[in-house]
């Protein structure tokens, strides 16, 4: 039960895989490093 | 009219002895209230409308019942007699149940099985009326419509403790987390209801079916990001054709957000959380279960 | 002995309410020590109230030169920096609260009221002034705390502040020094004027044993906390409130600064200090903000490496 356990955790990754969080990401990314830049 | 009034009376009571209710309710509703032969204190009115209202309600005629009720409303704003208050809760709540005003009556149930005191005038109150009250605000909250108010009271009873005694905590259980119910466990919760919470619908469904049809469909939304209305209707026990008129009447009620593609019969499941949010999700799920994991192994001693 | 400090001893409450040594030196009261549950109270409560400030009330002790902080409970009031005085709609809630309360046991009585600062820091505005003065001179001992329930979510810790006015009229000899902290524009003024009515606590937590170990089992569970939120998406509206309040102060530095080169009053040198120092707190300010945003940026950056980058 164990492995059975280990192995369905290893099928959940990566937690997410969709356009759309790539988007949301690195925007979220842009939006920081713009902050930092602003703050320089 | 003093006579009358006496008279009356006691046929009336003998109406209730033989357990004739609505003849006992016509019999005192003969007895003129507003007349202005004589006077007729509120208490008196208000203790009238509501005895009436119950005789009315063993005979579940809720619309005599609520004649009576909504003449005893004006009343019972300034009573200070806490048995007649009592009653007309009970009342009022009751006929909110027969005419499948679920929520309402749900709110007002629940209202009634949250008293503190256990003697109220001559009356005791015992746990066994709570309990019932309580279980009856459970019953009218599974069958009231899917939707954000419903999830809110399923919320104060999920988290009240005194339910889990009830019998029907298993299936609130399940209904408040949004799992899908089982015919099995419909056909039990069934067996709990009152004749007219099984009436049949005019689409020829009964409420209860409606109810759960509702909530599985709800909850599907939760698991499948799209399904097939052929897959849908055999998950839920219905014919694909009803799964996408009953679909479609929640989308548009905006009680569950999705799209219904006719084209291809199949309906896609929308779901507003934030791609962030639901990335966090998944994070404390994998989490969680990587904690499982070692705690089990922990415990076999690996 | 971590318990002792929960046994409440009656006769030593009556004898320093006997003794009243507090009345004779304004800054009698040095320490503040708040227990676990309590802080932990005000802090849910602060941040149920979202961007409205509510308030409730401390039970505890004095003992010595330092206030003790049993528990805390909610008042029935909200906006009570729009008020002047909010309490007043809680009276009777707060008599019936402490009379049961005693009735059950719980013999401390209320040393102290909270309220919570959403977004703009602890400090006493001119309404707490005067709600805290009223107070010490009929309730003592008697504490303000503030709760920052905004900028504890994106500092990570708690933002809080303890806090003791002075007698009306009463001149504090030294300058009080508390911890720098950005004080937004639009509550600048009523932060500046008061700032010398009142003077900081050190604040102590402390616990039981049975929150030591209650917490060592949260503690289990709080890495999956921290691992599945982002400060980031959290604090969105926070961020863009504190820096349009930047954008703000620096109009007001350009300006004022403009308005400098004409004035010929300020020596050269005070006038490159007055403005540098106004730049340096907006600099700080800014240096804040973002070194909180990248924080928050490291940690997503992890989480992604952590979770998405596996590929089966």
């Amino acid at each position: 039960s164990l492995i059975r356990q280990v192995s369905s955790l290893l099928r959940r990754l990566p937690a997410i895989e969709s356009e759309k969080f790539q988007d949301d990401f690195l925007m979220e990314y842009n939006d920081t490093l713009l902050i930092a830049y602003l703050a320089m | 009219e003093e006579q009358v009034l006496i008279i009356r009376e006691k046929v009336a009571e003998l109406y209730e002895s033989e357990g004739e209710w609505s003849k006992a309710a016509q019999m005192l509703s003969g007895i003129d209230l507003d007349s202005s032969m004589r006077l007729v204190d509120d208490k008196f009115k208000l203790s009238k409308c509501v005895q009436i209202a119950r005789l009315y309600l063993e005979d579940d005629d809720s619309v005599n019942a609520e004649a009576f009720i909504n003449k005893a409303s004006f009343l019972v704003s300034n009573s200070r007699h806490e048995v007649l208050n009592l009653q007309y809760k009970v009342c009022y709540a009751r006929i909110l149940d027969l005419k499948r005003k679920f929520l309402e009556a749900a709110l007002r149930y629940y209202d009634i099985s949250q008293i503190e005191k256990r003697q109220i005038g001559d009356e005791t109150i015992d746990e066994e009326a709570l309990e019932q009250a309580l279980s009856a605000a459970v019953t009218c909250t599974i069958l009231a419509a899917a939707g954000p108010q419903r999830s809110r009271v399923l919320a104060t009873l999920y988290k009240d403790e005194r339910c889990l005694k009830l019998k029907v905590y298993p299936i609130l259980q399940k209904v408040y987390l949004e799992r899908i119910l089982r015919k099995p466990e419909i056909d039990a919760f069934a067996e709990e209801l009152k004749p007219h919470q099984k009436a049949f619908l005019p689409d020829n469904f009964t409420v209860l079916d409606r109810a759960m049809i509702e909530h599985n469909l709800l909850s599907s939304s939760k698991l499948y990001k799209n399904i097939s209305f052929d897959e849908l209707g055999t998950l839920l026990g219905i014919a694909p054709q009803k799964a996408e008129k009953i679909a479609s009447r929640m989308i548009y009620e905006d009680r569950m957000r999705g799209s219904i593609d006719q084209v291809e019969a199949v309906i896609h499941f929308e779901d507003d959380t934030e791609e962030m949010q639901l990335w966090d999700q998944q994070i404390f799920g994998l989490c969680q279960s990587l904690n499982d994991i070692l705690e089990s192994m922990g415990n076999k001693g690996l | 002995s971590s318990d002792a400090i929960f046994y409440y001893d009656e006769a030593a409450t009556a004898r320093s309410q006997q003794e009243k040594p507090w009345a004779n030196d304004p800054n009698y009261f040095k320490r503040v020590k708040i227990s676990a549950l309590a802080l932990l109270k005000m802090v849910v409560h602060a941040r149920s109230g979202g961007t409205i400030e509510v308030m409730g009330l401390m039970q505890g002790k004095a003992d010595g030169d330092a206030i003790i902080v049993m528990d805390a409970f909610a008042l029935p009031v909200e906006g009570t920096e729009t008020r002047v005085n909010a309490q007043a709609d809680a009276y009777e809630y707060m008599v019936d609260y402490s009379q049961t309360n005693k009735q059950a046991g719980r013999l401390e009585n209320v040393v102290g009221w909270y309220h919570s600062h959403p977004g703009y820091g602890c400090w006493l505005s001119g309404i707490d002034v005067s709600t805290q003065m009223l107070n010490q001179r009929y309730q003592e001992p008697f504490l303000a705390v503030v709760i920052d329930p905004t900028r504890t979510v994106s500092a990570g810790k708690v933002e809080i502040g303890a806090f003791r006015t002075y007698p009306e009229g009463y001149k504090p000899s030294d300058e009080p020094v508390s911890e720098y902290q950005t004080i937004p524009l639009n509550k600048i003024e009523d932060f500046g004027v008061h700032c010398k009515q009142y003077y900081s606590l050190d604040i102590t937590y402390f616990k039981s044993s049975l929150d030591s170990h209650l917490l060592d089992l949260l503690w289990n569970k709080y890495w999956v906390n921290t691992l599945s939120s982002s400060p980031l998406l959290n604090n969105g509206e926070y961020v863009a409130g504190q820096i349009s309040d930047l954008a703000e102060k620096l109009e007001q530095a350009e300006n004022q600064l403009a308005h400098s080169r004409l004035g010929p009053f300020l020596t050269p040198s005070q006038r490159k200090k007055e403005d540098e120092s106004q730049l340096a707190k907006i600099t700080r300010d800014s240096a804040k903000i973002t070194v909180e945003q990248v924080h928050g940026l490291m940690s997503q950056v992890i989480k992604d490496i952590l979770f998405n980058s596996v590929r089966p």
